[in-house]
């Protein structure tokens, strides 16, 4: 499984 | 960004204006728990540090200096405003805050996505607004008296972790099929510690009674 590090929310 | 989203920003500010409303206009802090507003300038201050190494968007960084804003005024008054500080249930909101906030950092230490400054402040900050929300919750418990803008504010609140769910869900089916485990079970946990509080609030809705929280 992937694991998304981006942090676009707030 | 898509609607559940930004719904859910949008809900988030409307409970921040909701409660400067309150405490400015009616120069009142009753019913507001101290401790879970100064948890949130701590989720806050460790979350947005990407302020300085990152630029997402004008959004996102204009609504991240909003929520700082925000949550430093509201503890401002709450502490230091003369009238203010007078009318906070201090006796009443004996929460601890490192009950949570101590247990939130290791919890950040051993679980995170990169052992960075960073990435395991954000993931803390995570852990803790999961459960920032418990001071006042139990402060509203033992309200007798929960006036109608307490009660919206902590219902927007809550409305807006649930409207991130759903943003998560959407994002999973329609982006790259990401999973994000830290964030979801936390938004997931965040939620569930509202689900009474909604049934009470939307019980108290529909029959147009005052809202009361059973001991």
């Amino acid at each position: 499984l992937q694991q998304d590090s981006v942090k676009d929310e707030l | 960004m898509n609607v559940f989203r930004l719904a859910g920003d949008m809900t988030h500010l409307l409970s921040i204006i909701i409660l400067l409303l309150k405490i400015r206009a009616t120069k009142s802090c009753t019913g507001i728990s101290l401790k879970t507003q100064e948890l949130y300038v701590i989720v806050f201050l460790t979350r947005y540090l990407d302020l300085f190494t990152k630029y997402i968007s004008f959004y996102n960084t204009t609504m991240k200096l909003v929520f700082l804003g925000t949550s430093i005024s509201i503890v401002w008054y709450m502490r230091y405003h003369k009238v203010v500080k007078q009318t906070y249930n201090k006796d009443q909101d004996t929460f601890r805050h490192y009950f949570l906030a101590i247990p939130c950092f290791l919890l950040a230490l051993l679980i995170h996505h990169e052992f960075t400054v960073i990435e395991v402040l954000w993931t803390f900050s995570i852990y803790l607004e999961a459960v920032a929300i418990l001071p006042q919750l139990v402060l509203l418990q033992r309200s007798r008296n929960i006036d109608n803008l307490t009660g919206n504010y902590v219902f927007l609140l809550g409305a807006y972790r649930a409207l991130y769910l759903v943003n998560w869900v959407y994002r999973y089916f329609t982006e790259n099929h990401l999973v994000r485990w830290i964030p979801w079970l936390s938004g997931l946990v965040q939620t569930t510690l509202y689900a009474d509080f909604f049934y009470y609030y939307i019980k108290s809705w529909k029959n147009n009674e005052k809202l009361q929280l059973p001991a």
